[in-house]
This record gives C-alpha cells, sequence and structure tokens, in this order.
C-alpha cells in the first residue's frame, strides 16, 4: 500500500522535474532530485522503487521518461473529472479555481439542495443531488469533492459510494465511513488554523 | 518540540471530551479517550506527559482539567486573532465561516490589492495591504493566513513577519522562507486532489 507521504513526494518530485526541464536539462540523478526535493538521495531510489521506476544504463535518469511514470501514476494521461457536493464557501472556492484545469482535472458538475445555487453564475453547472448517479455515470467520474455541513457527510458520502465513486477529498470535519476499496482524504481547515495559535 | 501529528492529536481529545461531557461523564481514562480517538491508550499517556498533564490520585482524569489543559495549549483562554491576506476565491471562504468565531478565533481583517474587494459585502472589512502593520499593532495579531497567489506569497510574507505574526497558514503552492521565530503550517488543495486520483 502507497502511502498518502509518498503520493505527496511524487507531486513534489513532478514540480522539481518541470523546473530542471524548464532550465534545459534532460537527465537528472537521484541526489540533484533530493536536494532540490529537499529529501535524500536515497530517499529518492526508495520511493521509484515502489513503483518500478528504474535508472538509465549509464547512471541517472531521463526526465522526460520520469514525468511520464509520474503522470501514470496519477492517471494524468487521460482526462480526470470530479464533481462537487455542497456549494456553499468552500465548494465555490474549488470550483472557481482554474489551476485544477491546467492540471488535466476537470470538475464536470456541483451539488446542492439549494436551489440558489442553480444560477448561471457558477463556471460549472450546479444540479440537485438527485442527478448524482446520472452525472457520474455520464462521464464515468470516480473522485469527488463532499464540501456540506457535518450533519450531511456520511449520507452525501454513501450515496456518492454506491454510484461508483471511488476516492473522495472531505471538508467537512467528521470520520466517514467507508468500505475497503474507496479512500478518504481529509482536509480540516478549522485543525489547521486552530493549531497555529499553538506556536503564538 | 511538538510536532503537527501531536497537535492534531490534542485537537480531536478535545473533540472527544467535549462528547463524553455531552453523555454526562466527569472522568475519564486514558484507555476510553483512546478508543474514541482511535490510538492506543499509552499514546494518550504520552501525549499527555508531553504537557505535563497528570491523572488524579484515585486514577482516570477530570474531563473539566483536561479540557482547561488543552484550552491553554491552544491559547483559547483569550480572544485569538487572525488576519487574511488575499480576499479571492479561498481568502472569502474562510472570511465566510462562521465555525471559527465558534472557537474563539476571531478574523479581523482582510487585505486584498484589488479595490473592488473592498465593498460592504464582505462579512469582514478588507484594507490594502499597506494598513497590514496597523492592524497587527492595534489588535496584537499573532496569526495570519495567505491566501494570494503564488508571484506574491514570499512578499506578502516577508510583510507578516516584518509586523511580529509568528504563525503563518499558508495556501499558495510553494515554500515559504522565514526566520527560526515563525511557522507555517500549509494547505495544498491542488496535491489533495491530485492525490485521490492514484486510487482510481
Ligand atoms: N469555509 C471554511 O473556511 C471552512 C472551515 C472549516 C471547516 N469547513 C467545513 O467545510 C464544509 C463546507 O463548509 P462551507 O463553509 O462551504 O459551508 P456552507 O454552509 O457555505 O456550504 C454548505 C453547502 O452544502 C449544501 N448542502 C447541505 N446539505 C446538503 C446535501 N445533503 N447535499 C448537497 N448539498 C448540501 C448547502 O446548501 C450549502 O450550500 C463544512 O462541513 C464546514 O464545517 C469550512
Ligand atoms: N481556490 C482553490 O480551490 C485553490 C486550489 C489550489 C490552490 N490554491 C492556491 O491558493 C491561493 C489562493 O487561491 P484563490 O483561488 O483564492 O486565488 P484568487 O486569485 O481567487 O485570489 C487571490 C487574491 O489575492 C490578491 N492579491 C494578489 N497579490 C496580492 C498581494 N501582494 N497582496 C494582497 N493581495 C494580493 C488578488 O487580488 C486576489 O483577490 C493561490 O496561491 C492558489 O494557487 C487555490
Amino acid at each position: 500500500m502507497i502511502s498518502h507521504k509518498i503520493l505527496k513526494r511524487f507531486l513534489l518530485y513532478r514540480i522539481c522535474l518541470n523546473k530542471f526541464q524548464r532550465l534545459g536539462f534532460t537527465k537528472v540523478f537521484s541526489y540533484n532530485l533530493g536536494e532540490e526535493a529537499g529529501v535524500t538521495a536515497e530517499q529518492v531510489r526508495k520511493d521509484f522503487s515502489c513503483f518500478g521506476i528504474k535508472g538509465s544504463k549509464r547512471g541517472g535518469y531521463e526526465i522526460e521518461y520520469l514525468l511520464q511514470e509520474i503522470n501514470n501514476i496519477f492517471r494524468q494521461n487521460g482526462e480526470r473529472y470530479v464533481i462537487i457536493v455542497g456549494m456553499g464557501n468552500i465548494g465555490q472556492a474549488l470550483a472557481n479555481y482554474q489551476g485544477f484545469r491546467e492540471n488535466k482535472i476537470i470538475t464536470v458538475a456541483g451539488f446542492d439542495l439549494d436551489p440558489s445555487k442553480y444560477t448561471r453564475k457558477n463556471v460549472i453547472p450546479v444540479y440537485h443531488p438527485d442527478k448524482i448517479e446520472e452525472i457520474i455515470r455520464e462521464y464515468g467520474v470516480k473522485a469527488a469533492i463532499i464540501a456540506v455541513p457535518e450533519a450531511a457527510g456520511q449520507e452525501v458520502c454513501d450515496k456518492l459510494v454506491s454510484s461508483g465513486i471511488l476516492a473522495i477529498l472531505n471538508f467537512s470535519p467528521m470520520i466517514l465511513h467507508v468500505p475497503e476499496h474507496v479512500t478518504v482524504n481529509y482536509v480540516n481547515l478549522r485543525n489547521e488554523l486552530e493549531s497555529l495559535f499553538y506556536y503564538t
């Protein structure tokens, strides 16, 4: 099982490799990549071995090959669809963000119980939650964002899982119960802010 | 040095203790708290010893005492002020969130270069960044949120640090360079969403 920490390191490696490529390099050694990413050369090689990524015969790694391998890890070679359930403060902030599209992540639709959210003003179409299953099937969506109040979190989660969602990013401050084959990542903004005050 | 992981566990302990108190309990043992929080009883005792939190003579811990100790860790006994720099998608989502106030975290002001953000519509007053130092001094603010584009991140950070900020929550996707006495927590929403696709 690959941990969340390793995946985050690969996303960091990709940023570093893109930077090296912009500077005109075509090859990189584990110690240069490690130095740029702030980890040891050993850690880089260990991470690469988790995904069967090998160096070239004459030593070092081709940058283009590494970038392709990392894209495979994050399914970047096709369209990556996501839906957002809950189009309040957080849902709208995520829907309005253009950076996801640059990364080939397409937010196909939002869902909300409140009809005032179904306006033309939104960047993405917003529907009633009854259409969740239909949209997931139509686009083959596998990932979803939950940005509803705590009380509605588990019920929304159950509907997503039964419609075939495999990975969820949850902003509501509660633990979601899901079957083995489904992964939940949490962003708890209250705790992120709260823990700051320990340092003041 | 107390790690971010330990602080997050204390925030989780507080949620569990509040729940026990609502159910009418006045005392708790490390194994009940551990079970509710999903950690071992040993881990609970180890965490408590980091802050010199002791059990009562007859065994177990008074819930009221524990809650007070945790409030001290997060400076909850006074007003906790924070400012937000960058009042775009993220800044506004955070400013509009009422949950922080329930937790005695007061967002005193927002700052943005764009004059269209200085409208009455906002929940909090929004000023030009030139007023950052004045507001920090007036309220004795020690914590700040950075929600500006990557290009402006370091410059905003430098201004906050020179005005006396000790802890920063950074949403822009870059590493901020700060002196030893300043702490930066990161929320990288792109990586949070990106890593989901590994599981699809
Ligand atoms: N905004 C923040 O800065 C912030 C900070 C900390 C935590 N959170 C958490 O993130 C979540 C979202 O916060 P927010 O500020 O965007 O809340 P919000 O109240 O602005 O938005 C929630 C939206 O969910 C919709 N909704 C409610 N039940 C629903 C259901 N069953 N199906 C579909 N939609 C439903 C509501 O109509 C509303 O539009 C909450 O759980 C909150 O506790 C937010
Ligand atoms: N919205 C999201 O879902 C999301 C996702 C991933 C990453 N991020 C990151 O979070 C940060 C904020 O994102 P956003 O969507 O809110 O961006 P945004 O463009 O909506 O808002 C940025 C705001 O910062 C202001 N600003 C620019 N330079 C400034 C300066 N020097 N001083 C004060 N204000 C300044 C702009 O006027 C604007 O209002 C960005 O770094 C972005 O890359 C956001």
